[in-house]
């Protein structure tokens, strides 16, 4: 019985944006 | 004699059929699943409003850094987990005819401490999300920790769904031992 290996993507971070807000 | 007449829903001219007593229709159009939705990109500012159909769409063109796999079940891997400050992992699963959006997001308190978050939300209604459950997993080094729950319809918020600690919770020291080279895999599966 063959396994199959789930697709992998590369996920980057995104700057959380309301911490930005909160910074201002 | 408003009591005994029924009125139409006020997105009838989106598609809703309901028609109900001047008393209902508030709390119906609260709810109503042709009402328009937000963009549901977590910790955005994108004031962006549409219907169901046009949600893909607009994170395909507004928000191009969100990647769209195919597949019941993939590996989300979350790149440098460990830079200071909050951020988001974001992308969009597609498989059985419809598509979620997972999350990872990581959190500081006020004392420096790091959380996790991991989540799935289906691009689509409650009624719809019933139909589907979702698995998230991190494995390595002889461990492996294991969230199952039914993804959250689209009028969910995520960040309600974080504050009430339903989704995947963990902290920077359960995440350092899963993650290789500040890079943390996370098996997504998803089912019917």
């Amino acid at each position: 019985r063959t396994h199959r290996v789930p697709k992998e993507v590369r996920v980057e971070p995104q700057k959380f944006a309301e911490e930005l807000i909160h910074r201002l | 004699v408003a009591n005994f007449v029924l009125f139409p829903c006020r997105y009838a001219c989106m598609g809703c059929e309901i028609t109900l007593p001047h008393t209902e229709k508030a709390d119906h159009e609260e709810v109503c699943e042709f009402r328009l939705y937000s963009c549901p990109c977590p910790g955005t500012v994108c004031k962006w409003q549409g219907t169901m159909d046009a949600i893909m769409p607009h994170l395909t063109k507004m928000h191009e850094y969100i990647t769209t796999i195919e597949g019941e079940d993939i590996i989300f891997l979350a790149t440098s987990i460990n830079l200071v400050g909050a951020y988001d992992w974001v992308m969009i699963q597609s498989c059985l005819g419809v598509r979620f959006m997972l999350v990872l997001q990581k959190q500081e308190d006020h004392n420096g401490g790091q959380q996790f978050f991991a989540v799935v939300q289906l691009l689509g209604t409650s009624k719809e999300a019933e139909n589907f459950a979702y698995r998230l997993e991190l494995k390595g080094n002889r461990r492996r920790l294991t969230w199952e729950a039914t993804p959250l319809p689209i009028h969910e918020d995520i960040a309600k769904a974080i504050k009430n600690r339903d989704c995947l919770t963990f902290d920077a020291n359960t995440a350092l031992l899963f993650a290789e080279n500040d890079d943390l895999s996370i098996n997504v599966v998803i089912t019917k």
